[in-house]
């Protein structure tokens, strides 16, 4: 985690959401 | 011609992210994600530089399908657990909330097996390739696409990404190269060289033309 900076924030964070949606709906 | 600046301007993150989301869901191939390599050139030692710009990860058949013989690559309980911890630290980082929960479905979230293309993915958000190295590098000084289909090809590229790829499970890794970067896409199938894919990515990402 401290490798990523904070631009990739907004990148990781749609990626975990849409994870938390992915594994909820399967 | 004027090129925009892809990270500035109306090419914004979001902007970005719809484009890949476009690209990916009305692509007839199946692709697992696609990224955008971003140029910039570093201040101190003024290299040619591509990093993350943004990224679209849709997932393929490795949480779908029935399971098959586990790959050799296939990650062991101990790398699981560090990929659940990073995970979890990753939750924490953007929640902001200890343990990064907002809730049970956050923890349920998390703790659910982080595939190899995951993985790869989130991995890919803190690499850069400098002076063209890489297949994205490569691609952007080339002026040329990149395709490399099927394992074996990976596998013995000179590229790290591209054999690292083939460890992660991902059969086609595809780097087409535009003015301000490049974008990426790889597939768990086996898809081959196709130029509507490349045209499209060229008028979606293209804006001035």
């Amino acid at each position: 985690p401290a490798a990523v900076p904070q631009a990739r924030k907004a990148s990781l964070a749609r990626f975990l959401e849409k994870r938390k949606e992915r594994i909820t709906n399967a | 011609e004027a090129q925009p600046s892809m990270m500035g301007g109306f090419f914004n993150q979001d902007t970005l992210q719809h484009r890949l989301q476009t690209l990916i869901e009305g692509a007839k191939e199946s692709w697992t994600y696609a990224i955008f390599w971003n140029t910039s050139v570093d201040d101190v030692s003024g290299a040619s530089l591509l990093g993350w710009g943004d990224g679209y990860y849709k997932g393929g058949d490795d949480k779908l399908s029935p399971p098959l013989p586990r790959r050799k690559t296939q990650s062991s309980a101990a790398e699981q657990a560090h990929r659940r911890k990073v995970l979890r630290e990753l939750n924490s980082l953007i929640s902001g909330v200890p343990n990064g929960g907002d809730g049970e479905d956050v923890v349920d979230a998390v703790d659910e097996e982080v595939t190899d293309t995951e993985w790869f993915f989130l991995v890919s958000m803190t690499q850069s390739f400098v002076n063209g190295s890489g297949l994205p590098g490569q691609a952007f000084f080339s002026s040329a696409p990149l395709w490399v289909a099927g394992g074996d090809r990976l596998a013995s590229s000179s590229c790290e990404r591209a054999r690292q790829a083939q460890v992660f499970g991902l059969q086609t890794v595809v780097c087409i190269p535009l003015a301000n970067g490049v974008v990426e896409l790889g597939s768990t199938d086996m898809i081959f060289q196709s130029a509507d894919l490349m045209n499209k990515v060229r008028i979606l990402f293209n804006f001035s033309r």
